[in-house]
């Protein structure tokens, strides 16, 4: 039965093919497809249709790992979202208002973003979209000083649930990641376990600096969740299996448009679905 | 780095005697893995790959008593006359004012690269004038007015409901108006398949028209460049490209699909936030950063 083997080393390049374009990465790539090969090789997986399930199936083990919900069971909860610039901070601030808006009744956005032109303005409108309420400095101000602010409206306004944007920033920029640690610890010292959340924005379309990305946020601030946003571009958004491999961190969002109602939970067979589609 | 991990390959080749044909092909496998892991896009790397094996297998490594370093330079000026061209100028010949709109998919850095661009125009003693054409994101106007006047650069004022088209040739009767020499058109983020969103740029283009479409794209693209960068070209046209974020460490090889797919330059690139933060793309250290 030697015509089999030809037949699964261009199998085999095609699925290589299709995990690098979707953002894998060779080296994930490269491992999945090892992993699978032993699964291959016996005489029940004879065509591409099952060599694809072998694959799927274990690449949903590894997000299986992921998919770790957030627990809403601090009031108020407070959510701080950090990544590099335009990946969607502020705007996913927005949607995670009105994803959690059921039973919440009052919401609080800190404007801690003080560096960016029209940052403030812009987390405002969100605000005002989603039914939140606003705490601002003015532009240049400490950012720490605004999070310290928001952790005391929070707690005296009896908020539901308090999210900290911030400005975007590079993960090699070492004093602005200094700065995210500082407000970091200011917001537990004014409110032990805050932030509860610290999220990490991805952009889908991101290729392999996603891994750095992850991997210093997460040892300057111990992120607890990702979220993973425009998915509805023609990104795969592969990045996350690697993360999820090698760093262990939740993804808890996703992204998939510019309104109100574009987020969801992460779902691993939905995203292998559409991974796949 | 590329050059250690050729080293290791040749140093357990040679324990063989003469190079042969087979032994480029494990170096070139190292390209390859070097070049996907910046991000390069699959079938550009299997082009680029096919594309210097010939040099690879010729003499010039054969015969060197150091063939990882050949090799390496050999991938590197490939890599350079790729990504090389001439006209990285953007034109700014017609008249006034000429018109030069900035696209790309969102959070790229559009609107900061356009006012970037404005205060170098202006710092070489042209008269810029800008306009928003976002009339989705929050803010976006006001994100755009802002830089305008940390620069003290003329910019047009919307009206409410006015439509991104309408807007562009109000602004475009205003710059002429005022004298001003180039006008910059920022646009909203869009996804290339958004037959709307593509649709209002066309006419646009149409209208207007750009003397240049600049596609502005972020240094971390992965393998999606291709995509949008075919999209954009296919159905705009891309006379240039601005390459933003480069001062983070992302490899960058999403400069090498682009221009592969389009064909068309890079001109600048973005390296930071502040607005003195762009300059002149040099193929030669973008060759080098890609293959680390
Ligand atoms: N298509 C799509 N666009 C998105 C998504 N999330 C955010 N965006 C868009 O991405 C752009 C950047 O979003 P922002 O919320 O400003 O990103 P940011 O991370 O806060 O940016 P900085 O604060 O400048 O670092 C905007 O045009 C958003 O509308 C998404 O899931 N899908
Ligand atoms: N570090 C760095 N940040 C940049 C660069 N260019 C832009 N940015 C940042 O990237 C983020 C997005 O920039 P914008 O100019 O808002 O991007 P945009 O393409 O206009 O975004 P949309 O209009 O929402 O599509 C902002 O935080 C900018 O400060 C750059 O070269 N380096
Ligand atoms: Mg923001
Ligand atoms: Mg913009």
């Amino acid at each position: 039965f030697s015509g089999r083997g030809a037949i699964d080393q261009d199998l085999l390049d095609e699925l290589e093919e299709f995990l690098i374009t979707a953002d894998l990465g060779i080296r994930t790539a490269s491992r999945l497809l090892e992993a699978i090969q032993d699964r291959t090789k016996s005489k029940d997986c004879d065509s591409p249709e099952k060599v694809k399930e072998v694959i799927q199936r274990e690449i949903l083990e590894i997000l299986k790992a992921g998919e770790r919900p957030v627990h809403i069971d601090q009031k108020p909860f407070v959510f701080m979202v950090v990544g590099v610039n335009g990946v969607g901070k502020t705007a996913t601030i927005g949607k995670l208002a009105k994803y959690y808006q059921n039973g919440v009744e009052r919401i609080i956005f800190a404007a801690a973003d003080t560096f960016r032109a029209a940052a403030i303005e812009q987390l405002e409108i969100w605000a005002h979209r989603a039914g939140a309420q606003l705490i601002k400095h003015h532009r240049g101000a400490d950012p720490s000083a605004v999070a310290y602010d928001a952790v005391h409206a929070s707690r005296a306004r009896s908020a539901d649930l308090l999210f900290i944007d911030t400005a975007g920033r590079l993960h090699t920029q070492v004093n602005l990641m200094e700065e995210l640690k500082k407000i970091k610890r200011i917001v537990r010292r004014e409110m032990p376990q805050a932030p509860h959340e610290v999220l990490l924005v991805l952009d889908a379309t991101t290729g392999q600096n996603a891994i750095a990305q992850a991997r210093l946020f997460h040892e300057a601030l111990e992120v607890t969740g990702i979220a993973l946003t425009k998915l509805d571009g023609t990104a795969k958004g592969g990045i996350i299996v690697a993360i999820c491999q090698e760093l262990g961190i939740p993804i808890h969002y996703v992204g998939v448009g510019e309104h109100l109602d574009d987020l969801h939970p992460f779902n691993a067979e939905q995203f292998i679905q559409a991974l796949f589609a | 780095s590329l050059t250690d991990k050729l080293s290791l390959v040749f140093k357990k080749l040679r324990g063989h005697g003469k190079l042969t044909e087979q032994n480029i092909q494990e170096a070139l496998r190292e390209v390859r893995m070097a070049l996907l892991e910046a991000d390069v896009h699959f079938r550009v790397v299997k082009d680029f790959i096919e594309s210097v094996r010939g040099r690879a297998v010729g003499e010039e490594v054969m015969a060197s008593l150091t063939p990882a370093q050949q090799v390496v330079k050999i991938v590197h000026q490939e890599l350079v006359t790729l990504m090389g061209s001439e006209n990285r100028q953007i034109r700014l010949s017609g008249n006034p004012p000429v018109p030069l709109m900035f696209v790309g998919l969102h959070g790229c850095g559009k609107t900061t690269t356009v006012a970037k661009l404005a205060r170098l125009l202006k710092g070489n003693g042209r008269v810029p004038y800008m306009v928003s054409a976002d009339v989705y994101r929050p803010a976006a106007v006001e994100q755009l007015h802002t830089l305008a006047s940390q620069i003290e650069v003329d910019f047009y004022e919307p009206h409410q409901g006015e439509e991104p088209l309408e807007i562009c040739k109000k602004a475009q009767d205003n710059a002429v108006r005022r004298g001003c020499d180039t006008l910059l058109i920022d646009t909203a983020g869009r996804l290339h398949f958004d037959e709307i969103l593509m649709d209002e740029l066309r006419e646009i283009k149409r209208v207007i028209p750009p003397k240049e479409i600049l596609l502005v794209a972020d240094a971390m693209t992965g393998q999606d460049a291709v995509n949008i960068a075919k999209s954009f070209n296919d159905q705009l046209g891309i006379d240039g490209v601005i390459l933003t974020k480069m001062d983070g460490d992302a490899r960058g090889g999403a400069a090498l699909s682009i221009r592969a797919v389009t064909g068309s330059p890079i001109k600048f690139i973005g390296v930071g936030e502040k607005i003195e933060a762009i300059e002149a793309f040099h193929p030669d250290r973008m060759a080098a950063r890609i293959l680390g």
